[in-house]
């Protein structure tokens, strides 16, 4: 337990003045090695320590505070605020908002797209409009397909040899017409380093007015969760995360390395391989999960 | 990691830092950093070339895997993917049979996936592709139903090997890993001895979870070979050593990208010299 670990290295400063130097690196070691075996990037974790060593330096030990409490203090106030409060996604804009789902490969973006879908029909009585546009994988059309026929949402009939961009500008013309009032474009797995899947995400927001672009992030990615996020969030307009695969036991430090790196809100947690599986996301619980 | 070494101490954090960033984990890296310190070679070469290539050999040393007597393959072989959701075990089936069939095999896959929508589709597209039979069964019907019939068609027909996709599912879920072992069990009722391989995917962009999955996998099915994918992506999949090193499963493949012939068997030294770069 981090806590028990904060009290041994602390319990000794009680009834001194000042958590000394020495006293917080020794703690800030332990914090270190928790995070990194959390999958926190590293370069985050640095900053991180960095960021709670210099509050704690110089803050006065409290009379009705023990020093590791104190620390603890400290140090949860800092990760409460990187990884923020929870948030509801905005909707706010003339119908139909449009949402586009991107991210790596098999991170669980149809899945999550139809489990939006079904969020915002049953739970806030919207006309969600889905569109199939990853035209690569096989059988991609078919399982989102198969998905909103199981909530009974309307989808946009892409077939495999359409482009992607096309797709999306006729699927929010039609939504447009048929007064669907919110639309969820899937788009194909990418890495964030290949130019052209890239340029594509690109060229879907240009060509179509998109309120969110949500980047969709396994819970068990490592440390290029970083990197990956960082990509996406420069190069297209991210403006939400939904970190899916929760129901595992990963410990998911990509969730306070994507947050820091983007200041992007996680909207949401895939929770399951159900459709219904798909809760807001708790920054709080994750804080602790994180901290084992 | 304590100071009490003649490394210079900010060598030392950059050389835990490539091995961290690289997915190594903790436990892995203080482990061959203490090696590293421990070993008089390295402490007196402190130019971080130097230790990058001691930390390679000793890396090296861990995947190498024992020279195996090569099983000739029974007939048919049959193998058993498994592994945690979108790890990419059905894409990599569809490049192996396609190494399969180029190799002369008449190549049979099991869509023992019966859960996932569009997972059936997505195999029988593959099976198309290389030219292999995809023998499936109705939505939501019983995994192993599939495999057993798949695996005596396999059997009956000639078929040289049977590849057998199962259902992603996370290591937590005691009934799914259950529902696994049953599909292992009936594949041994169809054909004794099968299934010859079971071979769990890796995907290299997860952290330290992996080597997890890799724990509970083993203990419920006993794996043959681990396949890491996606290393076509920024990340190094340094959670493959941690793995090798606690159970000794060897690496077969790698997966380096979405396309057919994106499937290489695993080469170590080229693997140490990617993660260390
Ligand atoms: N356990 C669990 N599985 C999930 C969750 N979200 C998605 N999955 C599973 O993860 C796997 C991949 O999901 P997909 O929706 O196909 O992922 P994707 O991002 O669309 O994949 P690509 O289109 O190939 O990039 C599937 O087996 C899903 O059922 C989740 O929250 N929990
Ligand atoms: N870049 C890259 N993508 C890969 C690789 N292997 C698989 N993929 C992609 O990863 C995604 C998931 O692949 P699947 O084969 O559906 O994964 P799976 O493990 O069968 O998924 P579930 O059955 O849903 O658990 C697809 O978009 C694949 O194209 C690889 O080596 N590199
Ligand atoms: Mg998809
Ligand atoms: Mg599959």
């Amino acid at each position: 337990q981090l806590s028990d670990k904060f009290h041994d290295i602390l319990d000794h400063l009680k009834g001194r003045g000042k958590l000394t130097e020495d006293h917080i690196e020794q703690t800030l070691r332990q914090v270190r090695l928790n995070l990194l075996e959390a999958d926190v990037n590293f370069k985050v974790v640095k900053e991180f320590c960095e960021q709670v060593k210099a509050k704690a330096m110089g803050s006065e030990v409290h009379q009705s505070l023990s020093p590791d409490k104190q620390f603890i203090k400290i140090f949860h106030q800092q990760l409460t605020d990187i990884m923020g409060v929870p948030q509801e996604i905005s909707l706010q804009h003339k119908p139909p908002v449009v949402i586009l789902l991107c991210g790596l490969q098999g991170s669980g973006k149809t899945t999550t797209a139809a489990k939006l879908a079904r969020y915002f029909k049953e739970e806030k009585k919207r006309f969600p409009y889905l569109v199939p546009a990853d035209v690569y994988r096989p059988a991609a059309i078919e399982q989102l397909k198969t998905l909103a026929t199981r909530i009974d949402v309307p989808y946009y009939d892409t077939h495999p040899k359409d482009n992607p961009v096309k797709v999306c500008k006729k699927a929010v013309a039609i939504a447009e017409d048929r007064g669907y009032d919110l639309v969820i474009l899937d788009t194909a797995g990418r890495l964030q380093i290949d130019k052209e899947m890239m340029k594509e995400l690109g060229k879907i927001q240009s060509k179509v007015k998109v309120h969110q672009s949500l980047l969709v992030v396994d819970a068990m990615t490592g440390q290029e969760a970083v990197n990956v996020a960082k990509s996406f969030h420069d190069l297209l307009n991210i403006g939400g995360v939904v970190l899916t695969k929760m129901d595992g036991d990963a410990r998911g430090g990509a969730a306070l390395s994507v947050k820091y790196i983007t200041g992007c809100p996680i909207y949401f947690a895939g929770i399951g391989e159900k459709v219904e599986d798909l809760e807001p996301f708790y920054p709080d619980r994750v804080a602790s999960r994180i901290l084992g | 990691l304590a100071k009490d070494n003649e490394i210079n101490e900010a060598v030392l954090s950059e050389l835990e830092e490539i091995l961290i960033g690289a997915d190594m984990g903790v436990g892995t890296t203080q482990k061959l950093l203490r090696a590293l310190k421990a070993d008089v070679q390295a402490q007196n070469h402190g130019e971080i070339d130097l230790l990058k290539e001691y930390l390679g050999e000793e890396i090296y040393k861990i995947l190498r895997a024992p020279s195996e007597d090569f099983e000739p393959p029974h007939r048919p072989h049959v193998m058993m993917i498994v592994g945690v959701n979108g790890v990419g075990k059905t894409t990599t089936i569809g490049k192996l049979s396609h190494r399969l069939r180029q190799e002369g095999n008449k190549v049979l896959l099991a869509a023992a996936d019966t859960f996932r929508a569009g997972a059936v589709d997505q195999l029988k597209v593959w099976g198309d592709r290389v030219g292999a039979t995809t023998l499936s069964q109705q939505d939501g019907s019983d995994p192993a139903a599939v495999a057993f019939d798949a695996v005596r068609a396999g059997m009956a027909r000639g078929m040289d090997r049977v590849l057998i996709d199962t259902a992603g599912r996370l290591h937590t879920k005691v009934n799914l890993m259950e529902e696994l072992k049953k599909v292992k069990r009936v594949i041994d009722k169809a054909c004794p001895g099968a299934p010859h391989e079971v071979w769990l995917v890796i995907d290299a962009t997860q952290g330290q979870n992996a080597l997890q999955q890799a724990r509970m996998f083993h203990g419920a099915l006993n794996l043959t070979g681990i396949i890491l994918t996606k290393l076509d992506s920024t990340a190094k999949g340094g959670v493959a050593v941690g793995i090798t090193d606690e159970l000794s499963v060897p690496i077969t493949f790698i997966g380096v990208g979405e396309k057919i012939e994106d499937l290489r068997p695993f080469a170590s030294r080229e693997f140490v010299d990617a993660l260390l770069a």
